[in-house]
């Protein structure tokens, strides 16, 4: 119990120094448990350095950091204990164009020796531009969803409809 | 097991049988708001056993049973189809999850009822579930930033 | 106070009724006091029905339409009590394009006859093309901001910066 | 009174005196995550007075003191200035905010010393405030969005 915890902490840990090194091209991130000696009891902290700033929780990041940084703790947590699927929905919405690369080079990585199949909602069209299909949802009939395949040119037009 | 194709009928705004291809690599789903992306990602929570509807924007787990538009009426039926493959891409297993209105969800593996227990037994033999680290809902995110220490243990626990 | 409290839920429950019906292009919403007769200690429900669907708590939304529908209480508030400046740091993240393009008409109809100067902070480059000037925030030594005018064709290289 | 502009020094990343020109209509802030854009409408916040460092994602309030980087030292001194207009667009308030390292804040009326409290006011006066629902900070849509009915009421309270 205690022992599995350590382990898969120390792997999450790792995968999340480098996660973090990859998305911001740089910078010291790690995990820190705290409020406890027990690692069945403890709290998750995440102390980040943004690459050229200082080490600081979290919460002094921007909306943007903040949310890359719980991508790689989420994608190092599922690469401790990969699924045969991973869903994301909206992720990449506070993610700038810059960010939003990193993000997708990061799932490619991720993607290259797992077998595990990607459902990627977004609302990004640079997303939209590097998955390996595209679906589109609609309600042409109010308050009724149909599915289409969407060809990955006209994705920007699927994005515009109403 | 590879999870093959999802089949969601009656489920939220999916009144009509729809059929989701699950394809290697990565599948984009795109749409204006409101049009039923996130309801996907909630079928695929809800067929692997999520006895939550709150987790689910529920108040109960009806709610998810489509109630109807301004032309369609309600049903009382809902139903999702998970399809699972062999390596050779042969569908071997058939998961669904019904619910009746007022009767509760019913659980069946290749067409035999079991218990919602058996049915979450055999995602978790596939290292997945319907509170998965894997299964990033739309709120995932501002959740994980905004929790306390102790909040988002739970993360770590499910790699454990 | 509290004949002040309950013209003021009236002023924001019309404004917000309105308000909802424009960025939705129909379906019908209304605040609702609850948890206690007195206005002074109730609590603020929101009820909406986008169009062609039933009425419901705003949870049952999606993420997108929850976004507009606080946007119109948001801006309910505001027009009620107008105040000389209004910043908005990223509020039409979640939106898709044709509610980004509702979001900015509804700002140029409320700033018509209002003196209000608006701030508005964004990632999105249907809003920046609506802005009547842009600044941009660089940090080209890393960790010290700096703004520099932005000339509104180079909007979108601006965004892609690092 | 009209908003004319706003000068930021030792303000969180804005470390070199800054100066944004606050004009009619509609302005829109741009660039990259991190770059520094929440800071700006933090800085107008706590120039209005705004009394909680971590209303200001701070833990306390010499937090907004520019705290360094690799190649600068950290400051020990952070300024705000903002400059109200009147109806001829001629700058006929200045108010400045400062605070110094251990040392706390001070507060300037057209270079006079008052009390936090008479900032505050003015401002009031002018229909503003730190807290003001005109202010929409980053995180504000999804807090309105997940508040409970009791928490939500706030907003009602700066409208009366
Ligand atoms: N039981 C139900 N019956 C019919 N419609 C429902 C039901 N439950 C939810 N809906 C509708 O589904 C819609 C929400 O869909 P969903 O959350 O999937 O949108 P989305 O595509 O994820 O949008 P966004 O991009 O804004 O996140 C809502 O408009 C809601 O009215
Ligand atoms: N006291 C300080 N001294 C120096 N830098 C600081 C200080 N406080 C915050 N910062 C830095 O400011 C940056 C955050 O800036 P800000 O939140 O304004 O970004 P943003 O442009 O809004 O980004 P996003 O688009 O991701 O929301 C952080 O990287 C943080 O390190
Ligand atoms: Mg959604
Ligand atoms: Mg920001």
């Amino acid at each position: 119990g205690r022992e599995r915890m350590t382990k898969s902490f120390e792997s999450v840990n790792n995968y999340f120094k480098e996660f973090f090194v990859t998305l911001f091209d740089g910078g010291k991130a790690h995990l820190k448990l705290v409020e406890s000696e027990d690692p069945l009891e403890a709290g998750l902290e995440i102390m980040v350095s943004p690459p050229g700033k200082k080490l600081q929780s979290m919460s002094l990041l921007s909306g943007g950091e903040q949310a890359l940084a719980a991508i790689a703790l989420l994608f190092a947590v599922f690469k401790t204990n990969p699924a045969p699927i991973c869903v994301l929905d909206e992720v990449d919405a506070p993610l700038d164009d810059s960010n939003v690369h990193k993000f997708c080079d990061l799932i490619e990585r991720i993607i290259d020796n797992l077998k595990t199949r990607f459902l990627i909602i977004t609302h990004n069209t640079i997303t939209m531009s590097r998955m390996n299909r595209l679906y589109g949802v609609t309600m042409e009939e109010k308050g009724v969803s149909q599915l289409v395949s969407v060809d990955l040119e006209r994705a920007s037009d699927m994005k515009e409809a109403v | 097991m590879d999870f093959s194709r999802i089949r969601i009928t009656g489920f939220k705004s999916f009144v009509d049988p729809t059929e989701l291809k699950i394809s290697q690599g990565t599948t984009g789903i795109v749409g204006p708001n409101g049009c039923g992306k996130s309801n996907i990602v909630e079928s695929l929570k809800w067929v692997m056993g999520e006895s939550s509807a709150k987790r689910i924007r529920g108040s109960e787990m009806d709610d998810v049973i489509f109630n109807g538009t301004d032309r369609r009426p309600s049903r009382n039926l809902a139903e999702v189809q998970l399809f699972l493959a062999d390596n050779d891409g042969n569908d071997e297993v058939v998961v669904s999850r019904r619910i009746e209105r007022e009767l509760g969800s019913r659980y069946l593996i290749n067409g035999k009822d079991v218990r919602a227990r058996d049915l979450q037994l055999l995602f978790a033999d596939e290292n997945i579930g319907s509170q998965s680290t894997a299964l990033v809902g739309q709120g995932k995110i501002g959740s994980i930033i905004n929790s306390k220490p102790q909040e988002r243990r739970s993360i770590l626990e499910e790699a454990a």
